[in-house]
Parts: structure tokens; C-alpha cells; sequence
């Protein structure tokens, strides 16, 4: 799995 | 951050400060769906569980917050205090048909297999449908009050201006969440029906009919 990036959205 | 998003989430503050005005000055619930408001909490709560782990930006960290406390007011004010004025007959959605298959969903569909991954997946998938009750509630009852239909105005508006913001970011930033995209756009089509009828604003003078 790609590292998921952190949700930076509401 | 760009210009959608901004407006977007404050389109959705206004949605929610809306409501919670309504509820608070009126002293009455009537004509709201307390199990929308209730699935609204679990979406907050499950999707910043993230305010424990990790620090994004000073906006992001306060909205986060504001948002939860005004969606657990909300359901306190629906439940607790003017539990009086709450049209639980009308409120008669069974929101096990949506928490049950969106739950499931998660699990299968998400971009990692971690449980705040899942989490914010069934956050996301659960927002798309959480109006529907309230939706439900408004065919049953055959009217809304305007400042409800303000409040879903704005409610169905913020995730409309979302989609902008993907497309802004695709463009601008190579960025896309697919699950958030497609969830993004289910819970807008399903305010289309609402918005042709605020838009065309003649039904104001007579009850809203879906």
C-alpha cells in the first residue's frame, strides 16, 4: 500500500 | 488550501451554527431529524479521532473541535433538553440500513487496513448518507421550516464546493482521494432533488413535497 498521506481535510 | 475548500468548510460551520441557533433559540427540535444529527456525531468522531495522533494546522485542529462540540450540542438539545418538541414518529428512518452496509463498506473498501484508516473510510462513507433520515423526515412531514431548508442549503453546498476543491487539487497538486470523490459525489446528488426546490424558491410559499 502506498503511505497514505495524513487527511489534511475537514 | 484553496478557495473551494475555504468556502466550503465555512459553508458547513454555517450549516451547523445555523441548525444549533435554530434549535436553541426556538426551543424546539420540531421538524428535525435527531437520527441525522446523531449519525453527524459518529461521522465527526470517528473521522478526527486524528486530533489525538497528529497536529495538522491551528485552523484544521480548531475546526475539528468545533465542529464535534456543536454536533454532540446539537443532539443533547434534540434528546436532553427540548426532548419534548422531537417528532419521533416522523423521525422514523432506520438508520441500521445505512450504519450496517456503510460499516461493511469500510472494511472492504479502504485505502489502508488500520483502524483509524477504516474509521475515517466509514466517516466518509457514512456522511454521504447521514442527511438521508432527514431527507425522509421532510417527505413525511411534507414541509420544512425556511430556516431548515437554509441549514440544508448550506449542508448540501459545503460537499458540492468539496468536489471543486478535488478537481482544484487534482489539477493544481497531482492530489486525489477516490474514496472521498466518490463518496463526495453521492452525498451531493442526493441533494440535487432539495436544491432544484430551494433554487426555484416557489415552494416557499407551500410546504416543500420531495
Amino acid at each position: 500500500d502506498i503511505e497514505r498521506a495524513q487527511h489534511d481535510e475537514l | 488550501m484553496n478557495v473551494f475548500r475555504l468556502t466550503g468548510d465555512l459553508s458547513h460551520l454555517a450549516a451547523i451554527i445555523i441548525l444549533l441557533l435554530k434549535i436553541w433559540k426556538s426551543r424546539s427540535c420540531a421538524g428535525i431529524s435527531g437520527k441525522s444529527q446523531i449519525l453527524f456525531a459518529i461521522v465527526f468522531t470517528t473521522r478526527y479521532l486524528d486530533l489525538l495522533t497528529s497536529f495538522i494546522s491551528l485552523y484544521n485542529t480548531c475546526m475539528k473541535v468545533i465542529y464535534i462540540g456543536c454536533a454532540y450540542a446539537t443532539v443533547y438539545l434534540i434528546y436532553a433538553k427540548f426532548r419534548a418538541t422531537y417528532d419521533g414518529n416522523h423521525d422514523s428512518f432506520r438508520v441500521e440500513f445505512l450504519v450496517v452496509p456503510v460499516g461493511g463498506l469500510s472494511v472492504l473498501i479502504n485505502h489502508d487496513f488500520s483502524p483509524l484508516e477504516i474509521l475515517w473510510t466509514f466517516s466518509i462513507y457514512l456522511e454521504s448518507v447521514a442527511i438521508l433520515p432527514q431527507l425522509f423526515m421532510i417527505s413525511k412531514t411534507g414541509e420544512a421550516e425556511t430556516i431548515t431548508t437554509h441549514y440544508l442549503f448550506c449542508l448540501g453546498l459545503y460537499r458540492a464546493l468539496y468536489l471543486f476543491n478535488w478537481i482544484w487539487r487534482f489539477y493544481f497538486e497531482g492530489f486525489f482521494d477516490m474514496i472521498a470523490i466518490v463518496a463526495g459525489v453521492v452525498q451531493t446528488v442526493l441533494y440535487c432533488d432539495f436544491f432544484y426546490l430551494y433554487v426555484t424558491k416557489g415552494w416557499f410559499s407551500r410546504p416543500y413535497r420531495l
